[in-house]
């Protein structure tokens, strides 16, 4: 553990919670992507399967559990709790156009031709572009609510602050995941035009609106 | 250097 994972663990912890207690406290899951949320339950639930298979730490371990645990909490505030809220009509981007892909690319670049393999390889592609349906989401209506931008921000310095621990596991422990990497970085530039957005309007107090 | 064996990482 090196302090750039730790923080991008931190961000990632962050990420959920401001998603939660936005949901929770504006009892409403307004502007957000309930697919984008689905296919983050299903990063973690295929990712996770080795919780049964190997142990790592405590830590590592706990993080799993609440990580499964809060992306079907959240999935149940959108689609059940607070379902009156959701955005459904802008909220079209489909999914199956990010599954198929991601599948078909693990079972053709992966470490190893294993179940567990496969389906850590699959939720490594799958994260990389799982934010997309939140994305296209708020390019259809032209906005997100502060706490959102917030919540995006985090979940995008997660990524950043992942690359920079394998820069230093490259150099420091002589160790690199290739999949991982390259995930990794597209997943971090996707960010990229959000983060500008983020960074030139949210921070200076103003609402985070698309460029007209 | 040496590629990953195990994941490690969340």
């Amino acid at each position: 553990m090196n302090i750039f994972r730790f923080l991008g663990d931190a961000s990632h912890f962050a990420a959920i919670i401001i998603l939660v207690l936005k949901i929770w406290k504006t009892r409403s899951c307004a502007g957000l992507s309930g697919r984008s949320q689905i296919a983050f339950a299903i990063v973690f639930t295929t990712r996770y399967v080795d919780l049964l298979t190997s142990y790592v730490s405590l830590y590592n371990s706990l993080a799993k559990i609440i990580f499964i645990f809060s992306s079907y909490a959240t999935l149940y505030l959108i689609y059940f709790r607070f379902k009156a809220t959701y955005d459904g009509n802008h909220d079209t981007f489909r999914l199956e156009f990010l599954l198929v892909p991601c599948a078909l690319l693990a079972l053709i670049v992966n470490h190893r031709f294993q179940v567990v393999e496969l389906l850590w390889t699959f939720s490594i592609y799958l994260e990389s572009v799982a934010i997309l349906p939140q994305l296209f989401l708020i390019s259809k209506t032209g906005e997100a609510e502060t706490i959102t931008s917030h919540y995006l921000f985090s979940l995008g310095s997660y990524r950043g602050l992942y690359i920079l621990n394998w820069i230093y596991r490259y150099y420091v422990q002589n160790y690199y995941d290739l999949i991982a990497i390259s995930a990794g970085v597209l997943q971090t530039l996707l960010y990229c035009d959000f983060f500008y957005l983020y960074i030139t309007r949210v921070i200076k107090g103003k609402a985070f609106a698309l460029p007209a | 250097t040496a590629e990953h064996d195990e994941h490690d990482e969340l």
